[in-house]
Formats: structure tokens, C-alpha cells, sequence
């Protein structure tokens, strides 16, 4: 790999992009997909986060043009120079600039705009072309027969890790592994690794979906195998290693979380208008992520949990009610101190810690079972 | 004789190919007028070379078929070295 002359960086961790205008050979929530795709390959392997914004300058400002643009650097029509970015720095630095004159696609067939998007975004981020020709950097354009299977090589983790360093460690409470980072999008998890936690856990129209990295297993009523499918399979503008999910059965809506924004999915629709920001669910600015929820369908209230304390939500009057937040000890006896996922089912609340899970009977208040999180999945 | 002169146009059109890609992504010399006057001139084959090198190919110094096809795929618009 190589750095730009001078080795220019980003002097934060936390950046934002924004999309200036669309090519019209590909729907707008197509392309929308394809870069925060291509933005989550940097973000796996480094302490970088991206932030989308809808107007103003932004670091990263992606957009389409052709021929002379305006920066010096024409582009040159079909073929040849598909697209151009700038290293990290303010103004023009750090955008991207894609050849609406291209084919753009978002399969292995004429120019995938992912791909070609997260080289550029190496640019923006710092990084100079790569002699590796299995490197995204390489600066010929290579196309992936499976995309599924794309993922940074060595030689790009490394590149980028010398500009800023890994990602930051996993909860202080989980084991730090000493092997080499091996980014979630590698992993495949196993439904009966004894170890297995869930990242999220959500009822659907009658099924248990249960999110793991960039997968879910889906336990249908009419079967109790579970099977299990990408995310992006069903909803391909939503985020991998999601935070929390619910059903609010009388909306026949599943609310989704990632990091402070959330999802309404309908089926296997997102909602219009979506992702929300978290912040209007009525949490004060200090909180930055939900680790759990779960909807009680008969009580109409709506439990977040975070770190160990935890917030109801009122379905009826659609707000946070007061009193809260409270500690999780308190409200959920035997339950915590943190949690990653919560079930309502069959009467019971399942609280999913780590790959144990507690059966937490509401009405007597008190954990009756102890299970391992995978239980569900017929292990 | 007709051939020759298209073989003449064929390797005109060889030359300037390879001399934009040299400009556009090896830095070569637009400052210092190096013209590709001859393809087998030193500054020109040692550019040459130092694409070959970089993008994995045999490091010949010519323009061989393998050279010109590398030349002639998609590629990013962002120069392989230099500013």
C-alpha cells in the first residue's frame, strides 16, 4: 500500500459525507446503499465512524459528473478514468468524484458502484494507490463475481490501520482475543457455537428473527428450523451488526437501531422517511446507542436498555415517560448488569446476555429459567 | 505503401495512448517536455518500466500487448505516484 506525499490524514475519527446529486442508472436507495456500504468496509477495520449529512460541506462530498467538473482533472467518457477522489483536507479534499459517462451498477455486470465507491473512499481517507493486485487499491478497476464475498485484503487493512490505528476494543467486559482482527463482515456464526451472543432479537409477524454480524436466523411459524440469511438479503440499506430490534405488533412494524439512528421496516419494506434519529424517541443528547428493546404488546409501553439502566416508552402517546431512566437490577431483578437483546415471548421476557439468557416472568418479577441463547435455535 | 502507413497510424495511435496513460498516472515529465520522441528513449522506457512494475506485469520497457491491454482497462483517475 502507499499514503499520499505527505501522508495527510483525518485529524478525527468522527466523519461526515453527503451525496450532492444521483446517477440515473441506478435507484436513488440503490446508491445510497452502495456508499454507506462502501463507508462501513473502512469503518470495520478502523475507529472511523460516518455521518450522513443532507446539506452544507461536508469532509467526504460524493457526487456524479462528466467530462470537465470544474477541478482540472476531466473526465475522459466511457471507459478509462472511471472515477477520481482527494486526499483528506478541507474543501474539494477528501471528495469523490464519479464519471456519470460509466455504467453504473450494482452487480458484477457493467461498473459496480460499490466497489469502485469504497476504492475512492480509500483515497478520501488517505490512501495512495496499491501495487497489490488483490488490494482494493490496485488502481485497475477488477470486478468481484461474487460481491458477497468482497473484503478488504491485508494489504488495505494494513494501510489504513497506519493511518489510524484498529478498531477500538470489543466491551471491556468480553474477552479480548488475541488473534489478528478478523472484521465481523468475515465471520459467518455458527447457530450452535456454545459462544453464540445475538446482537439483536425481534418478533415478525409471528416469527423470532434473531441478528448476529451481517446475518439472521428467522424461525418461521410453520417451521421450527431456523434458517438463516444475509440482512442485506432482505433489507439491503440496513446496516450489519445492528443494536436492537422490535415489533410493535399494533403497527405491524419492526423498529431496527445502529448506533443513533433506527429503522421502521414493514415486512420487507423500510419505511419512507427512515432512518430517524434516536434522539427524537425523546433520549437526552448523552445517549449514543440502545443496546436492547423490546415492546410489550399488551401493556403498549416499549422497554430500552442501556448499559444497565434502562427507559419506557409510551406506544399510546408516542412518548418517553418519566421516572426514567432506572437501573435494570431494579426493574428486572436477577436480569444484567447489561443486556443484548430482549424477547417477549409466550409471556415471558428472554433477556439475552452474552450467549446465556434469562427467562424473567414479569408478573412474579423474578428470572425462572437460565438458558443458552441459542436455545431457540433448536441446538 | 498503404501498409506501412497503417501500420504508421497503429503505432502513432500506440504511442499516444501510452504517453497520456504515462502523463495522466506516472508523473511522466509534461514539466520537461520529455516527448515521447521514441518509444525506446531512456526516460521513456524507464517510465515504461516503472509502470510495468508497479501494476504487475512483465517489466519489459516495451509497449507489448499485455502492457497495452492494462493500459487500455478501467481504471481509478487517481495517479499510481507523485503529487
Amino acid at each position: 500500500f502507499t499514503t499520499f506525499p505527505d501522508t495527510p490524514k483525518w485529524q478525527k475519527n468522527h466523519l461526515t459525507y453527503r451525496i450532492v446529486n444521483y446517477t440515473p442508472d441506478l435507484p436513488r436507495q440503490v446508491v445510497d446503499s452502495a456508499i454507506e456500504k462502501a463507508l462501513r468496509v473502512w469503518a470495520e477495520v478502523t475507529p472511523l465512524t460516518f455521518f450522513r449529512m443532507y446539506a452544507g460541506e461536508a469532509d467526504i462530498m460524493i457526487s456524479f459528473a462528466v467530462r470537465e467538473h470544474g477541478d482540472f482533472y476531466p473526465f475522459d467518457g466511457p471507459g478509462n478514468s472511471l472515477a477520481h477522489a482527494y486526499p483528506p483536507g478541507p474543501g474539494f479534499y477528501g471528495d469523490v468524484h464519479f464519471d456519470e459517462d460509466e455504467k453504473w451498477t450494482e452487480n458484477a455486470s457493467g461498473t459496480n458502484l460499490f466497489l469502485v465507491a469504497a476504492h475512492e473512499l480509500g483515497h478520501s481517507l488517505g490512501l495512495f494507490h496499491s501495487a497489490n493486485r488483490e488490494a482494493l487499491m490496485f488502481p485497475v478497476y477488477q470486478s468481484f463475481k461474487d460481491l458477497a464475498q468482497f473484503h478488504l485484503s491485508q494489504d488495505d487493512i494494513a494501510g489504513i490501520q497506519s493511518l489510524y490505528g484498529p478498531p477500538p476494543p470489543p466491551s471491556p467486559t468480553a474477552p479480548v482475543v488475541p488473534t489478528e482482527y478478523m472484521p465481523p463482515r468475515h465471520r459467518t456464526p455458527a447457530k450452535c457455537d456454545p459462544a453464540l451472543s445475538f446482537d439483536a432479537v425481534s418478533t415478525l409477524r409471528g416469527e423470532l428473527l434473531f441478528f448476529k454480524d451481517r446475518f439472521f436466523w428467522r424461525r418461521p411459524r410453520w417451521s421450527l428450523q431456523p434458517q438463516r440469511h444475509l440482512i442485506s438479503a432482505f433489507w439491503p440499506s440496513l446496516p450489519s451488526e445492528l443494536d436492537a430490534a422490535y415489533e410493535v405488533i399494533s403497527k405491524d412494524t419492526v423498529f431496527i437501531f445502529k448506533g443513533n439512528k433506527f429503522w421502521a421496516v414493514r415486512g420487507t419494506d423500510i419505511q419512507a422517511d427512515y432512518p430517524k434519529d434516536i434522539h427524537t424517541l425523546g433520549f437526552p443528547p448523552t445517549i449514543k446507542k440502545i443496546d436492547a428493546a423490546v415492546s410489550d404488546k399488551e401493556k403498549e409501553k416499549t422497554y430500552f436498555f442501556v448499559k444497565d439502566e434502562y427507559w419506557r416508552f409510551d406506544e399510546k402517546s408516542q412518548s418517553m415517560e418519566r421516572g426514567f431512566p432506572r437501573r435494570i437490577a431494579d426493574g428486572f431483578p436477577g436480569v444484567g448488569p447489561k443486556v443484548d437483546a430482549v424477547l417477549q415471548a409466550f409471556g415471558f421476557f428472554y433477556f439475552f446476555n452474552g450467549s446465556s439468557q434469562f427467562e424473567f416472568d414479569a408478573n412474579a418479577r423474578r428470572v425462572t429459567h437460565i438458558l443458552k441463547s441459542n436455545s431457540w435455535l433448536l441446538c | 505503401h498503404p501498409l506501412h502507413g497503417a501500420v504508421k497510424e497503429e503505432e502513432q495511435k500506440t504511442m499516444e495512448l501510452a504517453q497520456h496513460y504515462l502523463e495522466s498516472y506516472y508523473n511522466f515529465g509534461k514539466e520537461e517536455k520529455q516527448i515521447f520522441r521514441r518509444k525506446d528513449s531512456s526516460p521513456v522506457v524507464k517510465k515504461i518500466q516503472e509502470m510495468q512494475k508497479f501494476l504487475g506485469l512483465e517489466v519489459t520497457g516495451k509497449l507489448d500487448s499485455d502492457t497495452m491491454r492494462m493500459m487500455g482497462r478501467p481504471r481509478c483517475g487517481v495517479p499510481d505516484v507523485g503529487h
